[in-house]
């Protein structure tokens, strides 16, 4: 059970040496601790029920049950550590596995997830899911952005305009995320970037939660026509998300600049070299 | 001649939820595909042009698209090759470069000649390198840093 650690100057995440789950974030710089657990969950695909035929599908997310399943409860692990990056391997089953990563002078963790080919051998659509679990009060609220632009509070079984009867607790309580998803108890900070547009959430307070792949077997009847089981490379997921911990008042400055730099990213171009002189005239 | 016109129309047509959301037919997510990939072709051609007009050289640019998955035939194969990081972003940025590479030690050299760090990873439980620098890239502008293979040196091992 020796310590599973990776640091630079600004941040240290610490895993839990027994399940390979990241347990712990530190933002040296600020003086912030921040007990977390991230995992990857997945909710059974709903076939319908007696309270409504609709099935999960390629338009509609409904879950039928309220709780995720484990996707695993350990994940295998492998450190590496070099002189320009940290990093934990985590392996969870055959089809989901994660590399967690640091490099120096950087301000945020990354974790890089692969997702796929789901397996619905079973006969049970799923939704896959990264949550990460914190003791933060968040008081029913998070935030997402909308398009980049502006960040809306979200509360969670209600809508600002109408008086909601919530019949779908998990799929009701889902809102697009795309760029950054947010949760706060007003001192500090969790932000979690994404490289794409995803559905995101907070159903328990101090909780997070992104959907990452799904994989159904059953139309939703909307118009496709068919499940929403891809084949070819839409099978894999490999995505990014970007972890931040901050106080409150500068989380802000934090999380835009960093999203600036994962939508305008710097693109690579390769060449032998030895090229001839090249002039316009 | 390079365009950027048929991207430029790919991107407007998958401007529509069914590319990016999963809610459309097989057939139909394939020929988004095929648009994308069609229109990205003379692209390339026009990122080409235009980074040998900006740079001076003319060279025979490659695009890895498979970086993501950590393929890229160049890298994989070449002695030397020299690594184009444009920015797009208004302020400059440090952004560690990462690329597949074989089993070998490289020198890794900034624009102007100067040794800067870089580091061989291999991935756990696959036999694939990855080679790690550092790259200082100005406001919308590039860096072109060289890299190339040591003989006979051994890569140190990370743990």
């Amino acid at each position: 059970s020796r310590d599973l650690v990776i640091q630079n100057e600004y941040l240290r995440a610490r895993f839990d040496p027994n399940t390979g789950l990241l347990m712990e974030l530190e933002n040296l710089e600020q003086n912030l601790l921040l007990p977390v657990r991230q995992a990857f969950y997945w909710y059974n695909a709903s076939t319908g029920n007696n309270l409504s035929s609709q099935a999960s599908g390629a338009y509609i997310f409904r879950p039928n049950q309220n709780k995720p399943l484990f996707v695993s409860h350990w994940a295998q692990t492998h450190l590496v550590k070099a002189s320009l990056v940290q990093e934990v391997h985590q392996n969870f089953s055959a089809w989901c596995s994660q590399v967690v990563r640091l490099y120096p002078r950087q301000r945020h963790l990354e974790l890089e997830w692969t997702v796929g080919p789901i397996p619905v051998g079973d006969g049970w659509g799923k939704e896959v899911i990264s949550r990460f679990d914190t003791a933060l009060a968040t008081r029913g609220l998070f935030y997402t952005d909308s398009n980049g632009r502006e960040i809306l509070e979200r509360r969670r079984n209600y809508r600002p305009t109408w008086k909601l009867n919530q019949t779908e607790p998990v799929a009701g309580n889902y809102y697009p995320v795309n760029s950054r998803i947010y949760i706060t108890d007003g001192n500090m900070q969790l932000t979690v970037l994404t490289d794409r547009s995803q559905g995101g959430s907070s159903l328990r307070d101090g909780s997070l939660e992104l959907m990452v792949h799904r994989r159904l077997l059953k139309d939703d009847a909307r118009g496709v026509g068919e499940p929403l089981n891809k084949e070819g490379s839409g099978l894999w997921v490999r995505g990014r998300h970007l972890v931040l911990l901050d106080k409150k008042e500068t989380a802000a400055a934090r999380h835009r600049l960093q999203a600036e730099m994962e939508v305008l990213a710097p693109q690579v171009v390769l060449a032998q070299g030895g090229g001839a002189r090249y002039r316009l005239e | 001649s390079g365009d950027s016109a048929p991207l430029n129309e790919a991107m407007a047509v998958l401007q529509h939820h069914d590319a990016v959301s999963g809610t459309s037919r097989q057939h139909v997510a394939n020929d988004y595909a095929r648009q994308l990939s069609e229109g990205w072709r003379p692209c390339e051609v026009l990122m080409s042009n235009a980074l040998a007009h900006l740079s001076g050289l003319k060279e025979d640019f490659a695009f890895c698209r498979k970086l993501n998955i950590s393929i890229c035939p160049l890298t994989q194969t070449a002695e030397r090759f020299q690594v184009i990081v444009y920015n797009p972003l208004g302020r400059k940025v440090d952004w560690m470069v990462r690329l597949p590479v074989s089993k070998h030690v490289y020198l890794v050299k900034d624009p102007g000649g100067k040794i800067v760090p870089s580091d061989v990873v291999t991935i756990p439980s696959s036999d694939s390198q990855e080679l790690l620098f550092s790259a200082l890239v100005p406001a919308v502008g590039f860096s072109i840093y060289s890299v190339s293979q040591m003989p006979n040196q051994r890569p140190q091992k990370s743990w």
